[in-house]
């Protein structure tokens, strides 16, 4: 338009990144360490000039040139009722895999559950996690949904960092048939037969266990179009 | 922001690379950009006569395209063009509480030529 200044154009630039406009987040979500990493490592090998294959995700051994971090959109069950049998916490894990953005293959899709440090001291000693896929959506609405295979279930001695499991079965998964979303069923129990405290401290420890557990998952994609075949030197 | 001048004994006006430096907080991104805060794009410029095509960094098409400007002067100079470029990864945060890392190719202008 006549004098227009050339006031510089944000939509050309957040287009050329792949944008549709700038995002506006209410608040920044907490970023992984190795993500900081990865960045950290490739801002100092760009400024010492050294080359880089970006399409190599070396901090996680996998091809890959877009990494997303999706958070967890899932929802708790059965938190009215006190924790029975040792289980301490049932949470259905909503991932929405159409926010994947990149074209070409997902080479990793790898789920952590941060428990938060404060609430493993409460729960001592062992806890069980185990996670499965939910066969059918439909069935939330009752206590327990239908459930489909078990991916895994494994004790967690004392407190330690976040628990991270590699599901390569749903990048398989996602690369035949483009899942939209990814649901788990997460259940976690406190071995009952070594806790000795008394069930009102359980109660209150597994309801800690509900505020602090944050559950994430990060994938990794591979477009073919940006990264020639194994293009990684040897 | 253009940053530091040219290295001391240089013909200002010959082909190099000239430092320009793009801030994410200039543009109001840091909002959703969480690093890095902005990167050196840099661009090239600069006359390419033909003493300076005799140079390492420039091809063997800009020495011929200056000598046919030598000889008809309606053959165009040699242009000032990258000869090395660099990616640059972004992290940052989409509006449905995405988090994202990815590498753009050849954002940086690591050396310029004729």
């Amino acid at each position: 338009a006549w004098g227009q200044t050339s006031e510089f154009q944000d939509y050309d630039f957040l287009q050329f990144l792949g944008l549709e406009k700038a995002p506006s987040p209410h608040r920044f979500q907490p970023v992984p360490r190795i993500l900081r990493k990865i960045i950290r490592a490739r801002e100092d090998a760009a400024a010492s000039g050294a080359s880089q294959d970006l399409c190599y995700v070396k901090e996680l051994g996998v091809r890959g040139n877009l990494l997303q971090l999706l958070p967890d959109q899932g929802f708790f069950l059965n938190t009215q009722k006190p924790p029975q049998d040792g289980s301490c916490l049932q949470k259905v894990l909503y991932f929405n895999l159409s926010a994947i953005q990149e074209k070409g293959k997902l080479t990793l899709a790898q789920l952590t559950l941060d428990l938060g440090p404060r609430s493993y001291y409460h729960l001592r000693p062992e806890l069980v996690v185990a996670l499965s896929m939910v066969k059918d959506r439909g069935a939330w609405g009752r206590s327990h949904p239908a459930l489909g295979r078990l991916l895994t279930q494994l004790s967690v001695p004392g407190p330690q960092g976040p628990l991270q499991f590699n599901l390569q079965g749903v990048a398989k998964d996602w690369n035949r048939n483009r899942l939209k979303n990814l649901d788990l069923y997460l259940e976690i129990l406190v071995k009952e037969d070594r806790y000795s405290g008394v069930n009102v401290q359980r109660e209150n420890a597994c309801d800690r266990l509900v505020r602090s557990l944050h559950a994430s998952l990060l994938v990794a994609t591979l477009n073919p179009k940006r990264c020639h075949p194994s293009s990684r030197k040897r | 922001r253009a940053a530091i001048p040219v290295p001391k004994g240089f013909c200002r006006n010959l082909c190099h690379r000239h430092q320009l430096f793009i801030s994410f907080q200039d543009l109001g991104w840091h909002k959703w950009v969480i690093a890095p805060k902005g990167f050196m794009a840099n661009y090239c410029h600069g006359d390419c006569p033909f003493s300076m095509t005799t140079y390492s960094n420039s091809s063997n098409y800009a020495f011929m395209q200056a000598l046919m400007h030598r000889v008809d002067p309606k053959v165009p100079k040699a242009v000032c063009v990258p000869t090395k470029l660099s990616p640059i990864s972004m992290l940052y945060q989409d509006s449905d509480k995405n988090v994202i890392l990815r590498h753009y190719e050849d954002m940086v202008v690591d050396e310029c030529g004729c």
